[in-house]
């Protein structure tokens, strides 16, 4: 699953495009 | 410790404020803890096994985050129904 594999890169492109309007 | 228990507390606000539909607030809030579980990982000394546990709740924080970005926006472009 998603959650198991995610890498740190990952969360840090995720989390920048949440706080992109 | 302390970054990590601030990670927990930010999480834990996240998901009462979540319950209570304030979804702008526990977005907010998702984000914040998100943020700081990612500095833990980065840069204070975790275990392998505790990082992958913290980077798996970031994850589950994150899509819960962009499920109320997605709502709030919607309700945003929505005209209101007249009375």
């Amino acid at each position: 699953t998603k959650a198991d594999t995610i890498s740190d890169e990952d969360i840090e492109r995720q989390l920048k495009a949440l706080g992109m309007d | 410790n302390n970054n990590l228990q601030k990670a927990i507390d930010l999480a834990s606000k996240a998901a009462q404020e979540d319950k209570a539909k304030n979804y702008e607030e526990a977005l907010r809030l998702y984000q914040h803890a998100v943020q700081y579980f990612l500095h833990v990982i980065k840069y204070e000394a975790q275990g392998d096994k505790a990082k992958q546990s913290i980077r798996a709740k970031c994850a589950e924080y994150l899509d819960r985050a962009e499920k109320l970005k997605e709502y709030l926006k919607k309700k945003e472009t929505t005209p209101a129904k007249p009375v």
